[in-house]
């Protein structure tokens, strides 16, 4: 449940923080 | 009237002498050949000029050069480290690095805090997490009330924010993520150790004579 996490942790769930994409053909 | 040219390499304007790179960062000479190739595929996606503009870095992220998000867009101003718009092949390197596995905690921790850190001041403030955290929600379509935001970030606070002045420093930040590793975990890319791999045509390219590993 989102409540029981501090906003980082969701913030870090974001797909535009994830740059393994760019290895991704 | 265009003027004749002869068949010249395509110019890349930020092309660093690749040994030179290695040098510098966790990879090596191959790994930084295996680098360009990837560099070489994303900055001719859209215009085909040798450098990486931030339409590029997007449709690389999320194979769609439409999709705005404030993350990518945060990433990217930290990559184009000479503030032209634009990554170059030596600035892609020295950033990805902090992303190696073998590259020192504190550059990823750094990195992190001026990730956060969207305005620059020196500390991430609460208007900056807020700002994040309804961008996140509208991303990913997901709908949190209002008071729920707030009490998110009461809870982020209360644990980052020892001096409770209402920001996080760099200190600050320091100890939060070390009392919450995964907060660490976008700032390693696996990927980074099988560059090589990923990448295999850089032998066919390869500049430099003997191939240093």
């Amino acid at each position: 449940r989102p409540v029981t996490m501090n906003a980082f942790e969701l913030i870090s769930k974001s797909q535009g923080l994830n740059l393994g994409c760019l290895f991704e053909k | 009237m265009g003027c004749f040219q002869s068949k010249t390499r395509k110019q890349f304007p930020g092309h660093e002498n690749p040994v030179i790179l290695a040098s510098q960062t966790a990879f090596s000479v191959s790994e930084v050949e295996a680098l360009f190739e990837l560099f070489k595929s994303i900055s001719s996606s859209v215009i085909d000029d040798g450098l990486i503009n931030k339409e590029e870095f997007q449709l690389a992220i999320f194979k769609n050069r439409k999709k705005e998000n404030l993350f990518a867009n945060r990433i990217f101003d930290l990559f184009d480290v000479k503030r032209k718009g634009v990554i170059d092949f030596g600035d892609f390197v020295r950033s990805l690095n902090v992303f190696h596995p073998n590259a020192p905690q504190e550059d990823k921790i750094d990195f992190s805090f001026k990730l956060y850190d969207m305005d620059g001041t020196g500390y991430i403030e609460r208007q900056e997490v807020k700002q994040m955290l309804i961008a996140l929600l509208s991303e990913s379509e997901m709908r949190l009330a209002d008071e729920t935001v707030e009490t998110i970030l009461d809870k982020t606070f209360l644990e980052a924010d020892v001096n409770e002045d209402g920001k996080i420093d760099k200190s600050e930040w320091q100890n939060f993520v070390s009392r919450n590793p995964s907060l660490m975990k976008i700032m390693t890319l696996p990927y980074l150790r099988d560059i090589t791999t990923t990448f295999p045509s850089f032998v066919f390219n390869s500049e430099v004579d003997e191939i240093a590993t």
